[in-house]
């Protein structure tokens, strides 16, 4: 039988294990600020 | 399998950088007033496939403005951004652009500039003198006192004003306007301005010889007037520039 597992216990299941360490790409946009922010 | 589609473009990607310096030399050469900006941050790129090496992109620039007038033939790279304390004046700009063969080429660009808040400045710096509107009637005043004080003096040809760029005033310690403006030399000299100046009129184009003046006119504690103008001699102006002399507000202003 099918059975709906909760949300949480899914996605700690379906999380794809990060190697040690692993730093996120930053966003590709906006980019970096060349002098300050107004 | 159909090739994966190319990763999009990053911010900072080395051909979002040449794209978005292509649209600011753009906007700087097209622009008929102010001064020229420089890129502060490169806030979204978008592309769209139009065929083998035909690329259409789409560009959300933040630029600051510049020290350096429109007209004035210093690079771009040579202007200092005004600081946040000087009270800056941001560009916000959308521009399109074709990539064909490698070659970027601008399609339309519209931006619109503002000054920065007045509010976030004086938390900051609460004694930075603030931008005031170019039409106030200090300003008017110091620019007119000033353009006449300057021609009064020089023994080139005689000065007319072009268009008020900036202007701002200070009260406390002591009570000071500071402007600058854009100014056009015409066929008379300072002397024949004397006697008639309603004939004295902007140079044409082939010989036009613009400049830019900077003024402070101390009211209080005593009365001082300082000017200083510098002629940046012919150029061959890479776009027409309308020569009406023209007053427009610092706190915003749309160009296409």
């Amino acid at each position: 039988s099918v059975t709906k597992r909760a949300v949480a216990e899914a996605a700690q299941h379906d999380k794809v294990p990060r190697p040690v360490g692993f730093v996120p790409p930053p966003p590709p946009c906006p980019g970096r600020i060349r002098h300050f922010d107004i | 399998v159909p090739a994966a589609p190319p990763a999009p473009l990053g911010c900072d990607d080395p051909e979002s950088e040449a794209a978005a310096e292509v649209a600011v030399n753009y906007i700087n050469g097209h622009s008929h007033h102010g001064y020229k900006f420089a890129l502060n941050r490169i806030e979204d790129i978008r592309v769209v496939p139009q065929g083998p090496n035909n690329d259409l992109i789409f560009l959300e620039l933040d630029l600051l403005e510049t020290s350096c007038p429109v007209l004035s033939p210093t690079p771009l790279v040579n202007c200092s951004v005004r600081s946040f304390a000087e009270h800056a004046v941001e560009g916000d700009c959308d521009v399109k652009l074709q990539k064909l063969d490698g070659t970027f080429s601008v399609l339309a660009s519209k931006c619109h500039s503002h000054a920065d808040s007045g509010e976030d400045i004086v938390k900051v710096c609460p004694d930075c003198p603030l931008l005031v509107s170019l039409n106030n009637t200090e300003v008017l005043e110091t620019v007119a006192a000033a353009l006449n004080a300057y021609n009064s003096k020089t023994t080139e040809a005689y000065l007319r004003l072009l268009e008020i760029g900036r202007a701002k005033i200070q009260v406390f310690p002591a009570h000071v306007v500071v402007t600058e403006f854009a100014v056009g030399a015409t066929n008379c000299s300072a002397e024949q301005a004397k006697a008639n100046v309603e004939d004295c009129q902007l140079l044409p184009e082939d010989q036009s010889n613009f400049g830019f003046c900077t003024a402070e006119m101390v009211k209080r504690p005593t009365q001082d007037l300082r000017v200083d103008c510098q002629m940046y001699g012919h150029q061959v102006p890479a776009t027409v520039i309308p020569l009406l002399s023209r007053v427009f507000h610092p706190t915003g202003q749309d160009t296409s």
